[in-house]
């Protein structure tokens, strides 16, 4: 489902090149569940974006579903984006002006959901991540790991088949962060495929498969018993 | 050093109040490193943000080095916070038009330091924490840890004497944490006081007391041998 061959990122500075991503090859099928993790500065937000359609490689192949993405145009791209996969970013990226249910129901307004719908949707999916009554907040009246739950419940609102969720539970409690891994692990039990960015070995625990990335090249790929 | 009495923070946002704060009282000596826990939504930044004289509460008083700052007025309360205390945010706060050397420069233009003085100061403090290679990067060009080592380096670069830590530690792996939490413990030798949200408790086992907040009030505080 998720097919990248020989990945290169380079980000040009002008008077330096960052190679953020130095030959990334990686096959993830239907229905896994991937960790990825590395140091600060690794590469891992520069391959999840490129994996979510939301960047585009300086050279080499990602197919998605059996589709080449990788130089196809942003319309076509954006597309693919919104219909098959959920993006959890590392920083959230809510809009400041728009409530956490505003922001919630963005993905169905663009899926063209009617409106008491969506409503209805927005309110379960902000239910299911423990903000039912944040719902009016707006970003800058919510705590940092009530804006990266309603990061959550954004992404999973439109039940997309795969699911990239960059540090997913960073700015959370223990406790709440086993909530937000059990919601992954039911979305992953209903055939969907995740792949979450981590920096803690006990969230990675929960993946079936773990990848590491050291100076945007993988280091180790190793099946996972999860807890 | 920090000493509060009865705090109270209520959010009103119209037709209902948020009591973010239900009652803190507290006492911070000078030198003492203090982690600060809590469930997510718990009160802990809206605590520090008063701590830090960034907010003031509803009601109750606060004592900085025992002057009452609970009523003052805001350009007063800038002057003793850009003086004493530096602040590193749980969502970093940095300029995005800005490079990481001039955000981390920024607190010695305040102080008034002249300029071949302070691009020096600001290149060491990024040494220190292991971004020497990005000083030209403006925010989007770095990756979520070295955000939040930019935002760490900027807060010490006054050598203040209180440090006011909202997750510094939140974005980055294992070695690099390890790498900050000793450049706070070295601040903390030096005989300054230390404060430090955080949801690890191996993060808080660096401290020696650690409080724990639950939905606006303090429910233990209890000494702590260092690890
Ligand atoms: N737009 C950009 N321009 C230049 N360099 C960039 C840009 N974006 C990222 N980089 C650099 O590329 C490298 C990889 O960044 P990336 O965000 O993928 O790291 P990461 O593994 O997600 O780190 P973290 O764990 O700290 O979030 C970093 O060293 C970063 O400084
Ligand atoms: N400006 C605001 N208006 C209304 N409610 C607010 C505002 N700021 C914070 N809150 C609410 O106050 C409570 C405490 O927020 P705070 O940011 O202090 O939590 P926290 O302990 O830092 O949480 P986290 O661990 O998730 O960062 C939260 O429930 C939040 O929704
Ligand atoms: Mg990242
Ligand atoms: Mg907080």
């Amino acid at each position: 489902v998720i097919e990248l061959e020989n990945i290169i990122k380079d980000f040009n500075m002008g008077t330096i090149t960052v190679n953020a991503l130095r030959g990334i090859s990686l096959t993830v099928n239907k229905n896994e569940f991937v960790a990825l993790m590395g140091p600060s500065g690794s590469g891992k937000s520069t391959l999840m974006n490129i994996i979510g359609c939301l960047d585009t490689p300086t050279s080499g192949n990602y197919f998605i579903n059996g589709q080449n993405v990788s130089n196809i145009d942003d319309e076509k791209l954006a597309a693919i984006r919104n219909k098959e996969i959920g993006f959890i970013f590392q920083s959230f990226n809510l809009l400041s002006r728009q409530t956490a249910l505003e922001n919630v129901m963005l993905p169905q307004i663009y899926a063209g959901v009617p409106k008491t719908q969506r409503l209805l949707n927005a309110k379960n999916a902000l239910e299911k991540v423990g903000l039912a009554d944040r719902v009016d907040h707006k970003p800058n009246e919510l705590s940092g790991g009530q804006k990266q739950r309603v990061a959550t419940a954004r992404a999973l609102i439109n039940n997309p088949s795969i699911i990239l969720a960059d540090e997913p539970t960073g700015a959370l409690d223990t406790k709440t962060s086993l909530e937000i891994m059990k919601l992954l692990e039911e979305i992953h039990d209903a055939g969907n495929t995740v792949v979450i960015v981590t920096h803690e070995e006990d969230i990675a625990a929960h993946a079936h498969r773990i990848i590491r990335l050291v100076d945007g090249q993988i280091v180790s790929d190793k099946p996972n018993t999860p807890i």
